[in-house]
């Protein structure tokens, strides 16, 4: 038995919009411990992980681990007819009397999951969801890579296209800034990675989701993007660097 | 700027 019930719809419909351009199908894997997605996008470049802890739900019960196999587009449809401040319960065995009762089919998604290592990275940088946001799109509309470069100074944004380049450079905030605007640089050598644009400016679909995003980067593996929720956990999305040649 | 490696090159599967 798993029934999994949240009194904000909205929450959930934002998730999936933040993720549904990058995946069409996902498994949600729902364990006692919470429910957690993996999935990679179609050419195997990107690739996001999602938790969402128990207590992030008003009920949850999940007797046994059961992987649910989800078209996202669908279940992006279903969550249309629910307002943001509606109440909506997932089962995936027998449903109980509700008001409405939507019923989506379930498909068998065979996927292999990753083990990916959390820590150790060369850089880490968090800065305001919006503002890293704005720069993807700004600079999106310029070239087709970013190239991030981290020192301790601040973090620098680079694009080249055809009607020239672009250079945004963010400076650490000091301590007391405040933590709507707040730069923090953690850093044990400077890095610099390109990256893809169109797969960043995806990745800020999930910008709703959380104030601040942590940008995780290391020479030779993944750039991490995390959105941390208030109340629901994390969401990662993973890119692999362009090599120069 | 032409290669791309690919996520499982850098991951190990569980």
């Amino acid at each position: 038995m798993l029934e999994l019930r949240l009194t904000r719809a909205g929450l959930l419909k934002k998730v999936l919009e933040s993720i549904r351009d990058l995946v069409t199908d996902a498994n949600f894997d729902c364990a006692a411990t919470g429910c957690s997605l993996q999935a990679m996008d179609s050419s195997r470049v990107a690739m996001l992980s999602l938790l969402l802890r128990p207590d992030g739900f008003e009920h949850y019960r999940c007797d046994r681990n059961i992987s649910m196999g989800m078209n996202l587009a669908n279940m992006a449809r279903m969550l249309r007819c629910a307002s943001d401040d509606d109440t909506v319960t997932i089962n995936a065995d027998d449903a109980q009397d509700k008001i409405s009762d939507y019923e989506m089919k379930l498909m068998h998604i065979t996927s292999e999951n990753l083990e990916i290592p959390e820590a150790g990275y060369e850089a880490i940088v968090k800065m305001p969801a919006s503002l890293f946001a704005r720069i993807c799109k700004d600079l999106g509309t310029i070239g087709d890579t970013v190239m991030i470069s981290v020192t301790k100074e601040g973090i620098q944004f680079f694009t080249r296209g055809d009607i020239r380049t672009a250079n945004i450079f963010c400076r650490k905030t000091t301590p007391v800034a405040k933590e709507k605007e707040a730069i923090s640089i953690e850093m044990e050598k400077p890095v610099s990675l390109t990256l893809a644009l169109r797969y960043l400016i995806s990745f800020t679909k999930a910008t709703p989701l959380a104030k601040q995003v942590t940008i995780s980067m290391s020479y030779g593996r993944p750039i991490v993007v995390e959105y941390k929720m208030e109340i629901m956990d994390h969401i990662r999305f993973y890119l692999v660097p362009k090599v120069e040649e | 700027l032409k290669s791309q490696a690919r996520m499982v090159r850098f991951f190990r599967f569980s």
